[in-house]
């Protein structure tokens, strides 16, 4: 044995690449899983305070979503997807060593089809990783706005999968596949007022038959009156189950400018209140634009508008590649997605990224509250899940949030055209 | 990922006979500037 041990040669060989990524990935789901069971336990601990004893007697947690349709959907139901997205969010996240940043990012542009010379940073070793590759911004003046000023601009890059008009509250995904609006965005939004429920009947009134211009003024002086409802940072309606939330970000000034413009144009053409126009008859319509994994990924208001409401449906992570969307009915309905509900010149108005596998986070500008893809959320939805089922209600499917602010009278965050709003980041 | 638009605007007014109406299609609506599967890019026009 010491002849053995003193005469055979010593190799030192590199652990291989896949290898070392499959042990930080496994090491990765281990601490997920961890940190899942403790929130697990935490939640049997209030459950328990809460008078819920036996584990037998609690409300079932939240459904995990199985949708139908083929064999390649089912078996990716099955998939821990929205674990698989945020390893792989973590992983890209890791930093990439120096002199591998400009030929990966290149090899990476190549594949996906990235133009290099629109990118606002031309010395490509200042991205640490792909993820701020990935969100990286573009040179002023790279997008051009279309100066038609009744125009809805694109928000991204991208591709247009489907538009057309909303019929019978049906949207078409793909040919002969359609989900419900309602589905989509929530119950009853094309008749939400996003107003906090204490807003007193007076003010109602003048809300009711009062130009733009005298009803900014009632605004005013019933936000100087009922001050707190416009300044708490964090509070609740108890109507409709809804956070009040300041806007993280307030509205630029000439962004609260041009929507109140905007508005005001609109004003002379229609009523303030909603469908209620004889002159000018109004319908639904809807754009699905999809973005290629190489594509610019934030993302832009299309018009100028004032956003109200948010609601963060937790739903799962499938891919929305054009081929799943052909193939998977109600895709949209079923993915984590945010909605943005509000108003513009001609009335409802709302905006909704929905998340993927592989970019499942949604970032909001405005909307430092918001958290998507994440373990707390999914607890959180759990819960709400739980306390419906006690209730004896059907679970809604999503957490609601009303923007207020205080130096703003529309009633919500105003966007001009053209802002950047937010964006998708990897896992 | 995907960004979903619905929205609502108006669908354009059918002139009377009086106006000289004579069948076309709905006047002053929404109209798409776009084609399925057509690349866009921030800021162009998805319709008017």
């Amino acid at each position: 044995l010491r002849e053995a041990l003193g005469k055979t040669k010593i190799v030192w060989k590199p652990i291989p690449v896949g290898l070392g990524i499959g042990f930080l990935g496994l090491l990765q789901l281990y601490k997920v899983h961890q940190r899942e069971k403790a929130a697990a336990e935490e939640e049997d601990r209030r459950s328990a305070a809460s008078g819920y004893g036996d584990k037998d007697e609690r409300p079932r947690k939240r459904k995990r979503i199985r949708p139908s349709g083929p064999w390649t959907v089912q078996l990716m139901s099955y998939l821990p997807l929205k674990n698989i997205s945020r390893v792989w969010g973590w992983f890209n996240e890791l930093k990439i060593p120096y002199y591998l940043r400009v030929p990966g990012f290149k090899l990476y542009s190549w594949i996906f089809g990235v133009n290099l010379s629109e990118v606002a940073e031309p010395d490509l070793h200042v991205y640490p990783n792909l993820a701020s590759f990935f969100y990286r911004t573009l040179k002023p003046g790279a997008r051009p706005l279309s100066p038609d000023p009744s125009a809805l601009l694109s928000p991204a890059d991208g591709k247009v999968l489907a538009f057309g008009t909303i019929e019978h509250g049906e949207v078409e995904q793909i040919k002969g596949m359609t989900y419900s609006l309602e589905a989509l965005l929530g119950s009853s939004s094309p008749t939400f007022d996003g107003e906090p429920e204490d807003i007193s009947a007076s003010h109602k009134q003048v809300e009711k038959n009062t130009s733009l211009e005298e009803k900014i003024k009632a605004d005013e002086e019933f936000a100087n009156i009922n001050g707190i409802s416009y300044t708490l940072p964090r509070s609740h309606d108890s109507k409709s189950g809804a956070t009040i939330v300041d806007a993280s970000t307030k509205s630029k000034s000439s962004s609260i400018a041009e929507v109140r413009a905007d508005l005001a144009i609109a004003e002379g053409k229609r009523s303030w209140l909603f469908f209620s126009s004889p002159k000018a008859p109004t319908g639904l319509y809807y754009v699905v634009i999809y973005l290629a994994p190489g594509d610019y990924h934030r993302f832009h208001s299309p018009v100028s508008w004032v956003v109200k409401k948010r609601r963060h449906f937790a739903g799962e992570l499938y891919s929305v590649s054009p081929y799943l969307q052909r193939t998977l009915p109600g895709l949209f309905t079923l993915n984590e997605r945010v909605v943005l509900l509000g108003q513009w010149k001609h009335g409802f108005f709302s905006f909704t990224p929905v998340g993927a596998t592989n970019v499942g986070s949604i970032v909001i500008n405005f909307d430092k509250e918001l958290r998507t893809n994440s373990l707390l959320t999914d607890t959180e939805a759990d819960r709400a899940a739980e306390e419906a089922a006690a209730r004896g209600e059907p679970y809604c499917g999503y957490s609601e949030a009303v923007y207020q602010q205080a130096s703003t009278v529309l009633g919500g965050h105003a966007l001009r055209r053209g802002e950047e709003m937010g964006g998708f980041q990897l896992g | 990922s995907s960004i979903v638009i619905v929205f609502e605007a108006p669908k354009g007014q059918r002139p009377t006979f009086d106006q000289g109406y004579q069948g076309e299609d709905l006047k002053g609506g929404w109209q798409w500037s776009i084609k399925k599967g057509m690349k866009v890019k921030v800021g162009e026009a998805l319709g008017r």
